[in-house]
Formats: C-alpha cells, structure tokens, sequence
C-alpha cells in the first residue's frame, strides 16, 4: 500500500459518500445517471468476484463490501425508493448501457492476463469502469443546472482514478517486475474522459460561478 | 511472495 493508493481509495470513498449523503438527506438524486451507477454496480460485482475466494487484507475485503454495498444501495435508492425516483430524469438518461458493455465484454473475451472466467470477469469490469461515466456526462451535457454536490461527486470519481495512475507509476518504479497494461490503460482512458469535465469545473471554481457545460 | 496472479488492488 502506499500514500496514492491510500488518497486514491479514499477519494472514491468519499464520491460514493458524498453521493449517498445528497440521495439520503435531501431525498434527491437530480442530474444523477442510473445508469452509471448500475455500470458501476456491474464493475464492483465483476472485479470483487473473489472477495470470498482470495483474502488480500481486512482493508481490501472491508472496501470491497462498502463499495458492493454503497453502488447497489445507490442503484435501490433511484429505482425503488418513493421520494427519491421521482427526481430521476428517466427521460434524458437514456444512454444504452449494452452498447457500452458489449464491446467491453468483447475486449475481454480477446485481450485479458489469463483466459479464465474470474480473470476475464476482472479484465471487463476495467474495461466497463473506464467508459462507465459516459451516461453521466451526457446526462450533464443535457440538464443545465448542476448541483454542488453531483459535481463534487463527479470530481472526486475523476480524480479516484487519476490517483491510481500516480499509484501504478510509483509500484512501477519501486515494485520489481510490477507490469499491469489493462488497469493501466484502461484508468487512463477513463481519466482522459473526465478531461473536460475537470477543466470546466476547475474554471467554475476558479471563476466562483456555476459549473456549466457546454452544450 | 505475494503471487501476482492475485490483484490486490481495488
């Protein structure tokens, strides 16, 4: 473990915090993609298949379950939950969560470490996390009002992954033989993603104005 | 010798 995996994991920690706190207090979860957050219930059921099978560290099984925990109860909470459901706007999320999961399951299938089902259910949830935000950026793109709060979620799912690729340079450089090209491009991809969002909410905060995107 | 087949990454 080291201090960029440590920020890393909390940081993310502190996304699906954040999250959970604007669903549970103000009983809203406007501007928040449902299908993200059940791409992101695919990802964790997908890579933490040996939860069970490889213990690695209390630490690592601890987060394992609150991340488990956290994205399905998130997933509940818009689908079924009586207040919250009606702020989800079903009519503008409506990114097809196949078309992303399909070619993710297909570069799994073609590109993985080992050709085993754990192994290629692993390879996939990398593939699948790093294009999983696309539904809630294009959600963003169209509902003008973005709350403080789903951007500070936003921000700190963006820079959870930015932190891992500073973690994977710095296993690299002190870890012998530590090579891991999926999580590697993979995270990249998906940090590249966040590019402009993050550019646009560094400008809301510098200028102390409203995060916008642009249409 | 922490076998490396096993992630031990979140």
């Amino acid at each position: 473990m080291n201090i960029f995996r440590l920020t890393a994991d909390m940081t993310h920690l502190m996304s699906v915090i954040v999250l959970l706190l604007k669903i549970h207090t103000i009983k809203s979860c406007a501007g928040i993609s449902l299908k993200t957050q059940e791409l992101y219930a695919i990802v964790f059921t997908c890579r933490y298949l040996d939860i069970f099978t490889d213990f690695i560290s209390f630490y690592n099984t601890i987060m394992k379950v609150i991340f488990l925990w956290t994205s399905f109860s998130i997933v509940w909470y818009m689908r079924y939950h009586k207040i919250v459901r009606r702020s989800y706007d079903k009519d503008q999320d409506t990114f097809r969560h196949v078309f992303l999961m399909l070619p993710c399951l297909v570069l799994a299938l073609l590109i993985n470490e080992r050709f085993t089902f754990k192994e290629v259910m692993w390879t996939f949830s990398f593939y699948l996390e790093a294009v999983a935000i696309l539904p809630q950026l294009v959600l963003l793109q169209r509902t003008r009002n973005i709350d403080n709060l789903t951007g500070q979620y936003i921000f700190l799912l963006g820079a959870y992954r930015a932190l891992y690729i500073l973690n994977w340079i710095y296993r690299y450089v002190t870890e012998p033989n530590y090579v891991h090209w999926i999580p590697w491009m993979s995270g990249l991809v998906q940090t590249l993603l966040y590019g402009d969002f993050f550019y646009y909410y560094f400008l809301s905060w510098k200028n102390n104005v409203k995060l916008q995107l642009p249409a | 010798k922490e076998n490396t087949s096993k992630h031990d990454e979140l």
